[in-house]
């Protein structure tokens, strides 16, 4: 069976918040290492691979691997009947075909339970390949939102060129273009507003703006959002978790 | 005009 004590709702909220609009149905593998969650969308562009490891849990216990089918949709509806500061308790039996979600709130005077249906889900399980990328970029959660944001309204691409002396964000539409360059800097007082660049080679990569500023539902897991580039390789977008990730790969577009 | 490409090549169903 599965239990897994979580002292605050809003981690797996946001979690879920985040992947629902790429991802309707899927699997949540739960074993003795944590839960785990891998899906591409429909349109097989991208992929979400979240692991929240047991350590990050204030009590876990998985004692057989157990896939729990959830439908992201329902999940969420029963979500939002906790408050962010609720401790929230995940539980299924070994052949449950419900997972109970209770919540708690502070105060320990109030215990809500409600029970999500499961569904039986047949999901490819895939292979990440180990991937050498040329290009390793950690910065502001907040700025890499901005820029998807900001030229959203301008193109339906965003083109990111990595060189050692900076990373550029540029996009091309209708009404006319636009770029954004950072430099890498350092601040020891406050070293979640840093950008740093890791980089091996140049490379240079166009990715669909719609998915990536789907990626930056993120944003409120963590302060810092490292992109991962590689030559004509899906992007890797991964925000760290206190214990685990959230990660999102998009194949980029290419030139015919 | 570029193509958006899929991940299917990338990834090996296991």
């Amino acid at each position: 069976m599965l239990e897994g004590k979580l002292e605050q709702a809003s981690l797996f909220k946001k979690v879920v918040e985040a992947v629902r609009e790429l991802v309707q149905d899927c699997n949540f593998d739960c074993t003795e290492n944590g839960l785990a969650l891998q899906a591409m969308d429909t349109s097989h562009v991208s992929l979400v691979s979240l692991l929240l490891t047991a350590d990050g849990f204030s009590e876990y216990r998985c004692d057989r691997n157990l896939a729990l089918g959830i439908n992201l949709v329902s999940l969420t509806k029963i979500l939002r009947c906790g408050n962010n500061e609720d401790i929230l308790t995940l539980e299924a039996g070994d052949s449950a075909d419900s997972l109970v979600v209770r919540f708690e709130n502070t105060q320990q005077d109030r215990m809500s339970e409600y029970a999500l249906k499961l569904m039986d889900i047949d999901q490819e399980h895939l292979g990440i390949p180990e991937t050498e990328y040329a290009a390793s970029i950690t910065m502001p959660s907040t700025e890499f939102q901005r820029i998807c944001r900001d030229m959203q309204s301008i193109s339906e691409s965003i083109t990111i060129d990595c060189t050692k002396g900076g990373v550029k964000f540029t996009c091309e539409g209708d009404i006319g273009s636009g770029s954004v360059t950072l430099k890498p800097n350092s601040s020891a007082d406050k070293p979640e507003l840093c950008t740093k660049i890791d980089l091996s080679e140049p490379v240079s990569l166009t990715l669909s703006t719609k998915y990536l500023l789907n990626f930056c539902k993120a944003t409120g897991l963590s302060q810092q959002v490292t992109l991962k580039l590689a030559d004509e390789n899906p992007i890797l977008v991964e925000y760290p978790l206190s214990a685990g990730h959230l990660r999102f790969y998009l194949a980029p577009k290419l030139d015919e | 005009t570029a193509q958006q490409g899929r991940l299917d090549g990338f990834f090996k169903v296991l």
